[in-house]
């Protein structure tokens, strides 16, 4: 918090210092950074509370308009969730499930992490919680297959939203990619329009590597949307501005606890706002 | 990396005769970039900066003929140095069971490291107990079974009671069943949960643990300063493991994490697979943050 009145290098410091810390960046901060000195100098901004507002709308301006999940397709509506390990996928399609029930919506969920112990009756007890339906097969199979069966299964019981749960994968194993990229195709395959959205599930402390998760995800089934879980402990998910910016992909969710209502639509003024408080 | 950074730094000072302080201020400037976006936490860079000034501004470098490898040695030396030790001297109980209690974030490898762990010192003749004390998670429990089964580790777990009853009765257990080593895996919390803090807090005071390992996902950037010093300050950390190094983050968060705890960083993780645990190499790690 700036209670620095005037516009002096050491308010620039400090702002500077706001935003490394919410790990927006050296790259954004710099440029935000040169902005504003500039902007300083060519309108004779001299409150710093203009300076902190004029900072404020820039970095509202690098995420765009406030863009929510799309779910009014015909249906199925297909959602696939994908993301790095430990991330919140699994907890995330639970709260976004349980959001479409109260909403009147039918769900289907698929549990197409089929590799990591117990994932399958996690995923269960969220389907329990959200009262959706849910699809699986035995650990070990192919999670295309389970995809593929629960797309039959949507069309065959008049679903209206089918959400996918994948295994956490580190973007930089290829096969786990390559793997990623087959689902998206048997998806594609069975309905032509789908998946309507491919949600990546970031973890708001996460670092800089955070680029190069939506990199590499966007490459492998394209992105429409970031999930930002775990903002309710102390990071302030900086990264999003350059994603948003560089990749163009908008928050559309973020994750604030482990409870099944803790999911709330992104708020960019909001997000703005918290980071300098 | 930073390496061609400062080599691009100093050959634009090159022909202008003696370095000044200020030459050697842009080159620290180099530094602190490549070191805030290796994620390592800013208070951090702040203080690392300030411990090499002086001997960057020294003759070393001043009048050495390569200045920029002559900053790059020393930041290397002094990053390593920070690193610590390579030796991993985990806390054993020479007389009786050995306690090991696994903390950390949600979602960083607890469950998993906790599995690693039982492995590798199964492996080295010891006689681990697995112990699920994460009552919270959906699936938590069947999660640490499984993993269990997979390496042929005996498991614990009580329905319908708390962490601490859990933690106490699976010490007991393991005195009268033969095991040596008991694991405890624990929720994902954050640190500013008071009540989940706390909790951690009376497991500690009922079990005594050996170690404490904080386990830290390597992919977090300027948060890691605060989880590592709340951890520290509320339970006081034996060791510090840092997973899913198998990607390509920097890892920046391991100095921060190593500065602000002066805890040793003990293991690794390297893989989702139960035998996907090293030792911490140091200069490894400071190579990795310097890209
Ligand atoms: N505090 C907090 N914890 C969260 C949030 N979202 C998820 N978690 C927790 O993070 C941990 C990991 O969540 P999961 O849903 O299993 O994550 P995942 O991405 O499916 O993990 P993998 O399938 O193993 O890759 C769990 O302990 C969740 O309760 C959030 O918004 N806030
Ligand atoms: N690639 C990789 N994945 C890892 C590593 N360690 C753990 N994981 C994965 O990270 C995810 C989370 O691991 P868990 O062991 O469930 O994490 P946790 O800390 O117990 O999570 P909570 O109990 O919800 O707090 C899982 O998908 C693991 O397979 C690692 O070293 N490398
Ligand atoms: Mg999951
Ligand atoms: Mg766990």
């Amino acid at each position: 918090v700036t209670v620095h009145k005037k516009i002096d290098e050491e308010l620039y410091e400090e702002l500077e210092d706001i935003l490394l810390q919410a790990d927006v960046g050296v790259a954004a901060t710099c440029r935000l950074m040169d902005e504003i000195r500039q902007d300083v100098k060519k309108r004779k901004i001299s409150d710093a509370a203009d300076l902190r507002n004029l900072l404020q709308g820039k970095m509202k301006e690098l995420l765009g308009e406030d863009v929510s999940l799309q779910t009014d397709f015909p249906p199925p509506t297909v959602i696939l969730v994908v993301g790095v390990n430990g991330v919140g996928k699994t907890t995330t399609i639970g709260k976004l499930a349980y959001r479409m029930r109260q909403e009147g919506k039918s769900v289907l969920m698929v549990a197409a992490d089929t590799y990591r112990a117990a994932a399958i009756e996690q995923l269960e007890i969220w389907s329990e919680r959200a009262d959706t339906e849910i699809i699986k097969h035995m650990p070990g199979s192919d999670p295309a297959a389970v995809v593929f069966d629960a797309i039959q299964a949507a069309k065959k019981r008049d679903i209206d939203v089918v959400i996918i749960d994948t295994a956490g994968r580190l973007h930089t194993k290829v096969n786990l990619m390559e793997e990623l990229k087959k689902v998206r195709r048997v998806i594609t395959r069975e309905l032509p329009d789908a998946p309507h959205e491919v949600l990546l599930v970031i973890d708001a402390a996460t670092g800089q590597n955070a680029m190069r998760q939506a990199e590499l995800f966007k490459e492998a089934t394209d992105i429409t949307g970031i999930a930002l879980t775990k903002l309710d402990g102390t990071a302030k998910g900086g990264i999003v501005f350059a994603i948003s910016e560089e990749l163009g992909i908008p928050v559309k969710l973020v994750g604030t606890g482990e409870g099944i209502d803790d999911l709330d639509d992104f708020d960019s003024d909001e997000f703005v706002s918290a980071l300098f408080a | 990396g930073l390496a061609e950074k400062l080599q691009g730094t100093f050959k634009k000072l090159r022909g202008k005769g003696k370095l000044t302080e200020k030459d050697i201020n842009d080159a620290l400037r180099e530094v602190r970039f490549a070191l805030l976006e290796a994620d390592v936490s800013l208070p951090v860079v702040k203080e690392f900066i300030n411990s090499i000034r002086e001997r960057s501004m020294g003759a070393e470098v001043l009048e050495s003929i390569t200045p920029a490898q002559q900053v790059i040695k020393i930041v290397n030396e002094e990053l390593t140095a920070l690193m610590g030790d390579k030796r991993s001297d985990v806390v054993f109980n020479s007389s009786g069971v050995t306690v090991f209690l696994i903390v950390g974030l949600q979602g960083g490898g607890k469950t998993t490291t906790a599995g690693k762990l039982a492995l590798h010192y199964k492996k080295q003749g010891k006689h681990p107990l697995l112990v699920a004390a994460d009552i919270y998670r959906p699936a938590a429990v069947q999660q640490l079974e499984v993993l269990a089964k997979q390496i042929d580790v005996p498991f614990f777990a009580l329905e319908g009671e708390t962490p601490v009853t859990i933690a106490t009765e699976a010490v007991e257990h393991s005195l009268s069943h033969g095991q040596d080593l008991v694991i405890i895996d624990t929720a994902g919390r954050l640190h500013v949960d008071e009540e989940l803090m706390e909790e951690l807090q009376e497991m500690k005071d009922a079990v005594a643990p050996q170690e404490i390992f904080l386990i830290v996902d390597s992919m977090i950037g300027q948060d890691a300063v605060n989880i590592a010093k709340t951890f520290h300050e509320e339970l006081g950390l034996t060791g510090v493991i840092l997973t899913k190094l198998d990607g390509d983050t920097r890892g920046g968060a391991a100095l921060s994490v190593r500065k602000v705890t002066g805890c040793p960083i003990k293991f690794v993780g390297s893989g989702e697979k139960l035998d996907a645990l090293d030792p911490f190499y140091p200069d490894r790690m400071s190579a990795r943050i310097l890209g």
